[in-house]
């Protein structure tokens, strides 16, 4: 099983719809300072749903909406996607690839939105999601995705906070 | 519950003990937990030893020695709990050369188990890794991505240096 | 006292907004006092925009860019109130080569009016330098200081990796 | 006005006596991660006298000591001294060269220790190390000295504190 292709659409720096494919193995992304690449890191972890949105360096949900860039309009909506392979049949859906979908929509009145998740195009729940991606033991909160500035925390956190780690995997 | 947390321990301790001997060469380094009897009361300490030094507490350590220490810890949770796959954002920012390369060829070793992607300004991290990918923006605040770099690219077009370090 | 604070205020805040906008090319930046009729009932704020971006929160910039502000902040206070030396210690650590050298570039150029060192492990700054020292340590916990040494020298014997980042 | 030499004696992984002579314009330090070089750093910085020993990374003043390296015996005192060019006469001492030294020496009963600064081999105290130095603008607080990670903690730090930054300058 692995990530098999990240689709964004309109999602912080991303402006309208990209699919990025990705090998298994390792691969390594690099780029100028401010170019997008740990937006690519937030895109991911947006879809697994972190307990709070300032893991993903936003104040609010319509922070991570596309601000239209130097010169545009601000989008309404953003999506992503993330595709895995599932040939092993590690996820519990019966379909080879497993698409898991996060969609943010700025409400009509400007303030508010809605969140909304689909597992292959049906609509979902983040409690499902949850559900789904234990059995891979993917979790938002463990450490399977570290953010830039995360190594750092390890080492000055405090002996408590460390040991919840190990809870969460207990 | 609590025979759950203490198994956990036992089998990531075992498993940091081993990354980080490896990672360092030679140095020493365990978890402990701070209350046996009751875990829940307490914390979870490092103690990390580089080799040819005396024990120290964690935070006398260097930048790049605590680099080693906290990627040892997360190599050692994923080799208890595999995952299909990670991504690591720039956590070879405080390695000197040799160290980040060090890093690099065990997540290439350990990408045979798992998928791994490293976000790097690196250098010697991006020539260990099987694909490359490249992010760039022109002055239009958009994210582009360019698929299947190759390291020479990398230099010249997207980090826009000539003689990069 | 309010007339001192907003003095240096001032005198700084011009010093930013140019350093700024040379290191990022073209981009704006600004200091701001909250609190204008009592600054010392607020703080003061740093709003800055990245060339070809808009406005954002500081805490939306990325970890380069807010290297850069971070840096054009500390050379706004040297050239506002100049001392004779400085101490820089990784401060490269997130940029990429092109701005990790136009930072080393600037300092070379203020080390016409105070002295600099800067510890770095990043070969694009050391290039840039115009004296050399290098630190290492075998495996009995001393350190010992090698003087004048040349770039080559430091990517073989003491970064101990033939071919560095 | 410029560092013309750095003597540190038993100062952290620096044992015995070691005189390190500095350029004027832009030096560059490199070396292995854990080599030292930051220990430079806190060397300079414990002349200065940092309000707080958290400053260069000691729980108390006696971890600044060399603790012996891997098989060695710990020494009883460190001394670090900085050496100024003053054919300019910005500090207010007649002599050419400005040497501020500072010792730590522990105490016989290994619990507590002594502190002393010296001015060109005179005792002194760190309150007339603060008023020589004014006249050149150096401070242990200002931004003469950044410190390792210090970079990341301008933009996170709250507005008061970098406020506070201004009141130290005005
Ligand atoms: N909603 C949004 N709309 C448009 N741009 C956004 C949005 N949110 C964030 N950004 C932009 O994304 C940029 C940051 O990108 P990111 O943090 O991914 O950079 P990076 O490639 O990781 O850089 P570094 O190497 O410095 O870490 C910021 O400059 C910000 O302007
Ligand atoms: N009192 C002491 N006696 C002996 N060694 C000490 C003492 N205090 C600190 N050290 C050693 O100094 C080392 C750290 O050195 P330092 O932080 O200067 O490294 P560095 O060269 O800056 O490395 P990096 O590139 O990782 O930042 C630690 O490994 C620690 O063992
Ligand atoms: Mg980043
Ligand atoms: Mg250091």
């Amino acid at each position: 099983m692995y990530l098999k292709q990240l689709e964004v659409e309109n999602f912080k720096s991303f402006k309208g719809k990209l699919s990025i494919p990705f090998m298994d193995g390792f691969t390594a992304i690099t780029g100028p300072n401010g170019s997008g690449k740990s937006n690519v890191s937030d895109a991911v972890l947006f879809v697994l749903g972190p307990r709070s949105s300032k893991a993903i360096r936003a104040g609010k949900l319509t922070d991570l909406i596309f601000n239209g860039g130097k010169t545009g309009k601000p989008a309404s909506f953003c999506k992503v996607s993330l595709i895995f392979d599932n040939s092993e049949n590690i996820l519990p859906i019966s379909t080879n690839e497993v698409k898991l979908t996060r969609l943010v929509k700025r409400s009509k009145n400007q303030i508010g939105y809605s969140s909304n998740f689909y597992v292959n195009g049906k609509k979902s729940t983040l409690g499902d999601f949850d559900n789904i991606l234990s059995h891979a033991r993917i979790s938002s909160d463990g450490y399977n995705i570290v953010q830039q500035g995360d190594i750092t925390n390890i080492v000055s956190m405090g002996g408590v906070e460390r040991r919840q780690i190990l809870d969460e995997i207990a | 519950k609590k025979t759950g947390l203490l198994k956990v321990f036992d089998g990531i301790n075992e498993k940091f003990k081993d990354v980080y001997a490896d990672l360092s060469d030679g140095g020493e380094a365990e978890l402990l937990i701070e209350n046996m009897t009751d875990p829940f009361q307490g914390g979870l300490q490092i103690k990390a030893r580089p080799k040819g030094k005396k024990v120290h507490r964690l935070e006398a350590l260097s930048g790049g020695e605590k680099g080693l220490v906290s990627m040892s810890f997360i190599f050692a949770i994923q080799r208890y709990q595999p995952s299909p796959f990670y991504v690591l954002d720039e956590v070879d920012q405080n390695l000197d050369a040799l160290n980040a390369r060090n890093i690099a060829q065990m997540i290439k070793r350990n990408s045979e188990r798992a998928q791994f992607l490293q976000i790097s300004l690196r250098e010697v991290t991006l020539k260990e890794a099987s694909n490359l990918v490249g992010v760039t923006m022109q002055n239009d605040g958009i994210s582009k991505v360019i698929m299947k770099v190759d390291l020479g690219t990398v230099k010249k077009d997207i980090m826009d240096i000539k003689d990069a370090d």
